[in-house]
């Protein structure tokens, strides 16, 4: 099988200013699959003020970030096109 | 593979697995490869044996790669071997050290997942165990040891990325590990695991907020670890007990160690914190193994010395 792109997806960090922001960023894994945790492993590991990266596909990047704004939410994005950082990470004389 | 192996680039599993041939052939005095067991799809998973003496009282167990993802581990491991035999005759240090103590290291305990990361998935954490009746693949090893496991964070859902598993050590990589640390115990004196990122030296425990009974201890030792880290790129490296420093966490293999008796139990999480993430890149594969190389001659030169 072909493998696994990564074409557009993003990798947005927030960070949680009180309880609220908190329990959104918990149950955003829920409302918007797949969400990969890249920090901590898990929603569930989310505490106030802890910087929370994690991987959204190219699908689903335009809702997560209306729902962080809509949340009043400030992000960063990481990685804007990860696939172009995935192919930069190895020499490219070697691939 | 038909790509030569490189200690400043990500080398795939058949570079790695050819590397420790090569490395335990090239040099008996110093390395022996042992097989501890298969990975789930049957892959062998090797430990080099790195020291002087063959009854050595003390040794030091390492191992890389438990997260398929976390590429800079196994490349540690592989620099490690290589400074250790290098520096060997050159360094006073690294022969005391070697000379009367042995290093156990496993390059790569996640095998499965990490060619998986290379030929499937760049982002692969966990095994590539289908046991489960469930369509999701893969155990995240890191919570599959048997230390209040299936509890705190860990999920018992197969398509999380810390599923624990269906019991602990139901994975043949956890039990390889396990298996081997049990039968040397008495000489494995201190326990290190290498992950990335977020630039921290963490020590147990993780599965609950209280403080183990050397707490003092191993806070110093973390913070002399940090210490001498920083002393050569500068890099800042958080420090400290894992639940109060990143999160509760349960069934991971330092806590296990620790559990075991082994009282010296850390686990680095390398470079970066998070510009790179998983895609360090290969420029700074030397720079990170050199920063982490002082620490880990930092903690052997104590575990030697006051264990």
């Amino acid at each position: 099988s072909s493998a696994r792109r990564f074409d557009s997806a993003k990798v947005f960090r927030v960070k949680p200013q009180n309880e609220k922001q908190v329990n959104f960023m918990r149950n955003l894994a829920t409302v918007i699959q797949p969400i990969d945790f890249w920090y901590p492993d898990s929603a569930l590991q989310i505490v106030n003020q802890m910087e929370v990266d994690f991987l959204v596909s190219a699908d689903q990047t335009e809702n997560v970030e209306a729902l962080l704004k809509d949340n009043n939410i400030h992000y960063e994005i990481l990685f804007q096109n990860l696939q172009e950082d995935i192919d930069k990470q190895l020499d490219n004389k070697r691939n | 593979s038909t790509c030569k192996h490189s200690y400043t680039k990500y080398n795939n599993w058949p570079q790695i697995y050819s590397w420790i041939t090569r490395i335990a052939r090239k040099n008996p005095e110093l390395v022996s490869r042992i097989k501890i067991g298969n990975t789930f799809e049957n892959r062998p998973i090797y430990l080099l044996k790195i020291g002087k003496q063959r009854d050595a009282k003390k040794a030091i167990f390492v191992d890389c790669g438990i997260h398929a993802r976390e590429w800079i581990s196994p490349a540690f491991c592989q620099w490690f071997v290589k400074e250790a035999i290098r520096t060997y005759g050159k360094d006073s240090s690294m022969k005391n050290i070697l000379d009367n103590m042995n290093f156990y290291i496993v390059p790569l305990v996640n095998i499965d997942g990490y060619v998986w990361s290379w030929t499937q998935d760049r982002f692969w954490r966990k095994n590539r165990s289908n046991a489960s009746s469930n369509a999701c693949v893969g155990v995240d090893l890191n919570r599959n040891f048997d230390v209040l496991w299936g509890t705190v964070d860990a999920s018992k859902n197969p398509c999380e990325e810390v599923y624990c598993g269906s019991s602990p050590e139901s994975e043949p990589e956890t039990k390889a590990v396990t298996t081997f640390i049990h039968s040397h115990l008495s000489s494995i004196k201190a326990y290190l695991t290498i992950h990335s990122y977020s630039q921290m030296v963490l020590f147990p425990y993780g599965y609950t907020y209280d403080k183990v009974p050397n707490y003092n201890t191993l806070n110093g030792l973390a913070k002399g670890a940090a210490k001498a880290i920083a002393s050569l790129y500068g890099k800042k490296y958080k420090y400290g007990a894992s639940a109060s420093t990143i999160y509760p966490s349960s069934g991971c293999s330092d806590d296990w160690a620790y559990e075991q008796g082994i009282k010296y139990s850390f686990t680095f999480e390398l470079r970066d914190k998070g510009k790179y993430g998983f895609l360090l890149p290969e420029s700074e594969i030397k720079e990170t193994c050199q920063e982490i190389m002082l620490a880990v001659k930092f903690l052997a030169n104590y575990i030697l010395n006051q264990t």
